[in-house]
Order: structure tokens, then C-alpha cells, then sequence
């Protein structure tokens, strides 16, 4: 294997994609498939976490394009060069282009190129590698169609990628919070030994997993925002599908895996929480002074983390979840209630778990615990119906 | 120099944009040098024959050419 002149590396292990447009040749969704199986490759054997953007500036670029393109390298028509990609780096540095006079397929047959294999091959180098010269590697310069189905990256790929940036992280990441014990549940027959799981971000087939648990749920701005380790989902009135983010991607400096959030619309700000500090946030900014201890707000010393928030726009109250406990804090006067802690199950009937994440919308609270989620009357603060905790998705 | 027929003229041509891509070959643009050339490009002919495994003669010969027209990666396999 080799690697690029002074090893240029992504210094993140959060990188994040963006398809710009599609060939022709192909259905968009065997395109998004085949970039996002070539991405999986990477990621099973490395810390690195793929997340595709659908807007603005990612890390790697993908686009078709054919002869000039606007960079030094010009294809050259069918055949000869199918692609090229760029070491990491900031502007191009880390874009792939794909030659659209080639015929881009899914299949492995003789008309035409496989896009997983050439994706796969352009992103080793969009992530730092260089050619191999051993025969059979991924990273060798010539195109060979090869059985995709199973497909393994061979060893000399790894351990070119992993000179990189080391091997995956010994598990895959535990729930940010100790989920109170669930029902047992059959365990999906899976058809294939469990490899690394994919560290890639969730795709739309994962949105409607019915174990789905969230760490934190938020309003933002009319959107709502669902946190899950470094992950977020997004749901908005403006766009149809649900969108998969990073956190780092729209607040880099915070780390991921919260415990609670919650929005005050009037302020245009959302609170973040995790463990015992909070940061307040206007859109991408996190405001100055930020992050404060949650004692703070009231909190005793024995509160070291706090497992849900949510703001009533109309009361001005603040609920924060602790345990079987919560409180309330007036926003107004910027203290907590007399009285409080109070039981939840004393107040909210039927809801006798934890509370892991809460979320104001639509003259309602949801409490989120673990794959369920229980909707409640704001005024009588009775318990209406339970769902899944995914049921926003529209799976 | 020999008088070089047509379809090696092409042949050259070809590898010689095929180095410059790949090898970092650089042509000496002044006729004066132009053994100098030749000298060069066997040079990176050797390289390039080096990397894939081939006989490494220096030569443009059949199987180089072959492997040289393989569809391909545009990046270069080694970079100054």
C-alpha cells in the first residue's frame, strides 16, 4: 500500500459525504447504495464514522462529471480514466469525481463499471491511501470487476488504511445512558456471522428499527432534532425524508452523546445537557460563558446528570427528569419551583419508568423510554397513548 | 534517429501521456535534449513496468502497452 506525501489524514474520526448529483446509468438509490457500502468498507475497519450530508460543505464531495470538470485533470472520455479523488483536505481535498462517459452499473458485467468497486477504490484515496501495487488490492490502479456481494477488503488495504487511522473501536458504541432493563428480545436472526457493525449513519432502513432509543429530543426552530451518540436525525416541515447529521456537523465543539435538551422559542435558544454542565445555543453558536454547572439552575450537589428536559412555551416551565424524580424551573425567574422534587408517577399518570428524553409539540408532551414513547395532556398531564419512540419517522 | 512508423508513433504518443499522467514524466520540450527524452522515458517505462509486475526492459512493448491501456484510476501511482 502507500499513502499520500506526508500522509495527509482526516484529523476527525466524524467524516462527513454529500452526493452532488447522480449518473444517469443508474437508479439514485443503487448510487446511494453503492457509495454508502463503499464508505461501510472504511469504516468496519477503522474508527471512522461516515455521515452523509444532503446540503452545504462536506468533507468528501461526490460528483459525475465528464473531459474538463473545473480541476487540473480532465477525463478523457470512455475508458482509459474512470475516476479520480483527492488526498484529504480542505476545498477539493477529499472530493472523488466520477467519469460520466463511463457506463456506471451496480453489477458486475462486462459492459460497464462496477460504481461500489470504483467508489470504494476513489474514497481509499479520499481518506489518505495511495496505489498498491499488489495485485488483487483494492487500491491497485486498474479497474478489475470482482464478485461484489460479500466483498471483503483485502488485507493489504487494511493495513494500509489502518496505518492510518488504527483499527475500529474494540465495540460498538454502548447507549450514552444505562437503559432501564428492558422485556427480553429475540435477537434478529442475522444471515451472516455479525461482522464489525457499520459505523456508517444511520440510513432510512435503521430509522424504522423498532428497538430505536434516543438520548435527547428537541423542537428547533419548527424542526425537531433527535440525538442519539454522535448522531442526529432530523425532522422538518421543510424538507420530506428525515435527514441523518452529525452533531459535530452543525456544532462541532459539542460533544456528543447528550443527555437532555430542550428549546425556549421566545429566547431562540436550545439548552444542551451532558452529565453535570449545560451549554445554550443560538441556531449554530453556542453563546459565550457556555458550558455553566447545572447547579446552576438549582440542582443539588447529588445531581451529577440529568436524563430529560422540556420547556412549556405557555407556563414558561422547565421540566427536568432525574431518575424517578423531576422538577420544575420558571424560566421567568430563572429559579426552581418550591416543592420540587416531586415523583413523576405522582403527577404524570402512567408513567412509571425513568424518562430519557422529552419533547414538547403540538399541545403535547412525549416522554421517550427506551423504544417507547407516551404522549401526555400538557394541562391535565394525563397519559393519552404510547407509540414507538420512532413513530415521527414515518416508518 | 530511426524513421518511426505510424502506428508506434501513436504507441509512443499514447505511453508518453500515459507517463506524464501516471509517472511524472516530464518531455523535454527543446528538440535539443531530445535523446535526452528517450533516455528519460525508458526510464519511467522501467517504473511503471517495476510497479505492475512486468518484465522491466525499458521497452514499449506489447505487454506494457496492454497495461497501459487497462481502464484505470486517474490518480498517479507514484508523485514527485
Amino acid at each position: 500500500y502507500s499513502t499520500f506525501p506526508r500522509s495527509p489524514k482526516w484529523r476527525r474520526e466524524d467524516v462527513t459525504y454529500r452526493i452532488l448529483n447522480y449518473t444517469p446509468d443508474m437508479l439514485q438509490a443503487d448510487v446511494e447504495e453503492a457509495i454508502a457500502k463503499a464508505f461501510q468498507l472504511w469504516s468496519s475497519v477503522t474508527p471512522l464514522r461516515f455521515t452523509r450530508l444532503h446540503s452545504g460543505e462536506a468533507d468528501i464531495m461526490i460528483s459525475f462529471a465528464s473531459q474538463f470538470h473545473g480541476d487540473f485533470y480532465s477525463f478523457d472520455g470512455p475508458g482509459g480514466t474512470l475516476a479520480h479523488a483527492y488526498p484529504p483536505g480542505n476545498g477539493i481535498g477529499g472530493d472523488a469525481h466520477f467519469d460520466e462517459d463511463e457506463n456506471w452499473t451496480k453489477f458486475t458485467t462486462a459492459n460497464g463499471y462496477n460504481l461500489f468497486l470504483v467508489a470504494a477504490h476513489e474514497l481509499g484515496h479520499s481518506l489518505g491511501l495511495g496505489h498498491s501495487n499488489v495485485f488483487g488490492a483494492l487500491m491497485y490502479p486498474i479497474y478489475m470487476a470482482r464478485d461484489t456481494r460479500d466483498y471483503r477488503l483485502p488485507q493489504d488495504d487494511i493495513d494500509g488504511i489502518q496505518s492510518l487511522y488504527g483499527p475500529p473501536r474494540e465495540s460498538p458504541a454502548l447507549p450514552t445512558k444505562a437503559l432501564p432493563p428492558q422485556e427480553p428480545t429475540e435477537v434478529p436472526p442475522t444471515e451472516a456471522p455479525t461482522e464489525v457493525p457499520p459505523s456508517i449513519p444511520p440510513t432510512r432502513a435503521e430509522d424504522c428499527d423498532p428497538h430505536l432509543a434516543f438520548d435527547a429530543i428537541t423542537t428547533l426552530r419548527g424542526e425537531i432534532l433527535f440525538f442519539k451518540d454522535s448522531y442526529v436525525w432530523r425532522k422538518s416541515p421543510y424538507f420530506a425524508d428525515i435527514e441523518h447529521d452529525t452533531i459535530s456537523s452543525f456544532w462541532p465543539s459539542l460533544a456528543a452523546g447528550f443527555d437532555a435538551t430542550y428549546e425556549i422559542d421566545k429566547k431562540d435558544q436550545v439548552i444542551f445537557f451532558k452529565g453535570d454542565q449545560y451549554w445554550a445555543v443560538n441556531g449554530y453558536n453556542i453563546q459565550p460563558g457556555f458550558p455553566k454547572p447545572i447547579q446552576n439552575l438549582g440542582f443539588p450537589r447529588s445531581v451529577r446528570k440529568i436524563d430529560a428536559a422540556v420547556h412549556d412555551q405557555n407556563t414558561k416551565k422547565t421540566y427536568f427528569f432525574v431518575g424517578h424524580k423531576y422538577w420544575s424551573f420558571n424560566e421567568n425567574t430563572q429559579s426552581m419551583e418550591g416543592g420540587y422534587p416531586r415523583k413523576i408517577a405522582a403527577d404524570f399518570h402512567g408513567i412509571d419508568q425513568t424518562v430519557d428524553a422529552a419533547l414538547h409539540k403540538n399541545g403535547h408532551f412525549y416522554f421517550f423510554h427506551g423504544s417507547k414513547q407516551y404522549e401526555v395532556d400538557v394541562k391535565t398531564k394525563k397519559l393519552i397513548r404510547t407509540m414507538k419512540s420512532n413513530s415521527w419517522f414515518d416508518c | 534517429l530511426p524513421v518511426v512508423p505510424e502506428k508506434e508513433t501513436e504507441d509512443i504518443q499514447f505511453a508518453q501521456k500515459y507517463l506524464e499522467n501516471f509517472y511524472d514524466f516530464k518531455e523535454e520540450k527543446s528538440s535539443l535534449f531530445k535523446s535526452k527524452n528517450f533516455n528519460l522515458m525508458a526510464e519511467k517505462i522501467r517504473e511503471m513496468q517495476s510497479f505492475f509486475g512486468l518484465e522491466v526492459t525499458g521497452e514499449l512493448n506489447s505487454q506494457t502497452l496492454d497495461v497501459m491501456k487497462q481502464p484505470r484510476c486517474g490518480i498517479p501511482d507514484v508523485r514527485s
